[in-house]
């Protein structure tokens, strides 16, 4: 019934001849933004989550699994790596290649018929984006084992913000410069690590990530209902994330000890320089850094509208 | 949950959220500001 | 010459281990389990806490070892203290840069 052509699971169905074409077709060759989209099932996207998680502040990496569908691709399933620190070691996962291989391995034996389509790692506090290491990883990657795609997650955003902080992302070929700028979706970055975002930002680009269920994993979340809201309710944002905000309050003092400094020396500011001249006028600093501080504001507001909503909710006596 | 300790530690998490958000204010405004008096030494450029 | 200091070393070694899934522990058990004077494990403590080995205070009137960060909110007072000091100094530049 699932591999019927109108059932919502067929997408669960492995289809051996047209990966087969899709292989031997190689449309990524002649397109380097080729693909476009990415959907995450389920339970790839909960795997990874609680797989990023569990490193606390330390990056962990896996592999997905899945296929490609035209200029989407689609990921099935996830599994961790045993690897820690990724982003501190040139080839982290070389200490996991004969743990790659025996899993695959073992996954065609039992059925499992979906290829490694991409890599995921964890950014603890600091954003999803690719740093210099991963760039030249993903870009050998998609040299070696196309299609490849790079997913990076930051799990203390995701506590903080209460949504899961994720982005998939394919490099460009080595010296290719693309036509028209991607945009991007702004997002905080450390002071310490904002060069190293800045280098390689243009070497890749996001793709749109949608996320599907198959017709049991609902029925398994509607049972999860009640204990999900238990543990929405019994847990609060800012208590947990106390040494995350107090990073990222530090950070933007540094980083308006950085613009002053820049303000200091330059009477005109940001409006005379070269900036002015380009189609669209880059941010000033302090522009950056205000939507930052109304960021970690917002989300502390809302932390407390939370505790403030349970407190009238569960302590006030009834009228 | 009715009791002083719990009202202590309420109302101190309200405090500090009040307080980074005035100074989220604060820096908005001085965002602002600083916005003004670039646009004002351009217009009125001594030299 | 150096037995004093090996037992020093030897009693802040089981010392740690005895008190770890402890938060709050009295001073005259950790004597009991170390067969130590509570007078020695009191300043066995106190070179810990000055040490930053241990996180923690000693109420001498309850004999009583209460571990746990007191400055563990202070982090965010002091990132918040930066950022007003920052804002501070900010504002004086952007005013003086009025012509």
């Amino acid at each position: 019934a699932s591999s019927a052509a109108n059932s919502p699971d067929r997408i669960y169905c492995y289809d051996e001849a047209a990966n087969a074409r899709t292989q031997q077709e190689k449309a990524w060759t002649t397109d380097p933004h080729y693909f476009k989209k990415v959907k995450i099932s389920a339970l790839a996207l909960l795997k990874m989550v609680v797989h990023s998680r569990s490193g606390g502040t330390i990056e962990v990496m896996g592999l997905m699994q899945g296929k490609t569908d035209g200029d989407t691709i689609i990921v099935m399933d996830a599994f961790a790596l045993p690897v820690e620190g990724t982003e501190t070691r040139v080839n982290a996962q070389a200490d996991a290649y004969e743990y790659m291989v025996e899993y695959s391995t073992i996954n065609k034996q039992v059925g499992r018929l979906e290829n490694v389509v991409g890599w995921y790692h964890s950014h603890p506090g600091y954003g999803c984006w690719l740093s210099g290491i991963d760039v030249s990883t993903q870009m050998l990657n998609q040299q070696f084992q196309e299609p490849f795609l790079a997913v990076v997650i930051d799990p203390t955003r995701t506590v903080s913000a209460g949504k899961v902080e994720i982005g998939a992302f394919r490099t460009y070929p080595q010296g290719y410069k693309p036509s028209d700028e991607p945009v991007s979706e702004y997002q905080t970055i450390p002071l310490n690590k904002i060069e190293d975002f800045g280098v390689h930002c243009k070497q890749y680009y996001a793709l749109d990530i949608t996320y599907f269920k198959s017709a049991l994993d609902s029925h398994l979340l509607d049972l999860l209902w009640n204990k999900y809201w238990v543990n929405t309710l019994s847990s609060s944002p800012i208590l947990a994330s106390r040494d995350y905000v107090a990073g990222q309050i530090f950070d933007l003092a540094d980083k308006l000890e950085q613009a002053e400094n820049q303000m200091a020396s330059s009477r005109y500011g940001s409006y005379m320089s070269s900036s002015q001249r380009k189609k669209e006028p880059e941010e000033s600093q302090l522009t950056k850094i205000t939507r930052d501080s109304s960021k970690i504001t917002a989300e502390q507001v809302h932390g407390l509208m939370s505790q403030v909503i349970k407190d009238i909710l569960f302590n006030s006596k009834p009228v | 949950i009715e009791s002083e300790k719990f009202q202590d530690e309420f109302l101190m998490e309200f405090n500090d959220t009040l307080l980074m958000t005035y100074l989220a204010m604060f820096t908005n405004c001085t965002g602002t500001m600083n916005d003004v008096v670039e646009k004002f030494n351009i217009a009125y450029d001594r030299h | 010459n150096y037995i004093e200091d090996l037992l020093r070393n030897i009693r802040t070694q089981v010392l740690l281990k005895l008190i770890k899934p402890y938060t709050r522990i009295r001073i005259p058990f950790i004597s009991k389990e170390l067969n130590v004077p509570e007078k020695d494990v009191e300043q066995l403590l106190v070179s810990l806490i000055l040490d930053n080995k241990i996180q923690g205070h000693i109420d001498q009137v309850n004999k009583l070892l209460e571990r746990g960060d007191r400055s563990k909110g202070m982090r965010k007072y002091t990132a918040i203290d930066k950022w007003n000091t920052q804002l501070k100094s900010l504002h004086q530049t952007i005013s003086n840069r009025v012509c």
